[in-house]
């Protein structure tokens, strides 16, 4: 996931 | 009615008025458009029925995986009227003269072969959305945290387009299959299009924005 950081903060935070 | 829902407006490209023509200025306006479309998809992945339901690392294996398959479906969907040509957006259309020119070649032969294969099953655009869906269901992720959650979601699509063709379409029970049969293709291509941009930026140092690369790094 550190390495997808980007995807997984869009995901997370959904903005 | 959902996926009706939540499909946005499709995007144009917005290529940069300072910068005089050229197949790079064509190739960063290209991934500029993919990029901003691949923001897009991951919102549109989260209204997706099921896909919210789904565990983080899942609902990330499924995007890193399907997301240019996606992406790719509907540029198959915006050329379905055109003969030889790509519509990326309604002012960003490459000839396969342009595509190999800059180097997409291995895009644009496949992408134009799909785009016949489904305009001469006359697909609709609520087949299309539910393809797209499923391309993204049925990623074959090597990992995923909860395969189970992940097979129900499949079949939750897998069911509603049974659902569509068998309301929509009830003579021809072979059509969920035929279109289902579309997706290796769009699969291969999509690999290929990932390898293609991958060594568009290594080699020929074209630009592109860093969740374009992320999400192509996750795809290689």
């Amino acid at each position: 996931q550190e390495k997808h950081k980007i995807l997984h903060k869009l995901l997370q935070n959904g903005n | 009615s959902q996926l009706l829902v939540c499909e946005t407006t499709p995007l144009l490209a917005d290529p940069d008025p300072t910068t005089p023509d050229s197949d790079l200025k064509t190739l960063v306006t290209l991934c500029d458009l993919l990029n901003r479309e691949l923001l897009l998809l991951i919102g549109w992945a989260k209204n997706i029925p099921g896909f919210s339901s789904l565990s983080l690392p899942d609902q990330m294996a499924l995007l890193q995986s399907g997301w240019m398959e996606a992406l790719l479906l509907l540029v198959v969907w915006r050329s379905r009227g055109l003969d030889e040509d790509l519509e990326f957006a309604e002012n960003l259309r490459l000839s396969e003269v342009q595509s190999r020119s800059l180097g997409l070649e291995e895009l644009h032969t496949p992408l134009r072969r799909l785009t016949h294969t489904l305009r001469e099953m006359n697909i609709n655009l609520e087949e299309l959305l539910l393809l797209k869906a499923l391309a993204l269901a049925n990623s074959d992720a090597e990992v995923l945290d909860c395969s189970r959650a992940v097979q129900t979601f499949q079949e939750t699509l897998h069911e509603a387009l049974q659902d569509l063709e068998s309301s929509t379409r009830p003579s021809d029970s072979h059509r969920v299959g035929r279109l289902l049969m579309t997706l290796p293709l769009l699969r291969q291509t999509a690999l290929a299009a990932a390898r293609c941009f991958r060594r568009l930026h290594t080699e020929s140092r074209v630009p592109m924005n860093t969740l374009f690369l992320e999400m192509l790094d996750a795809k290689i």
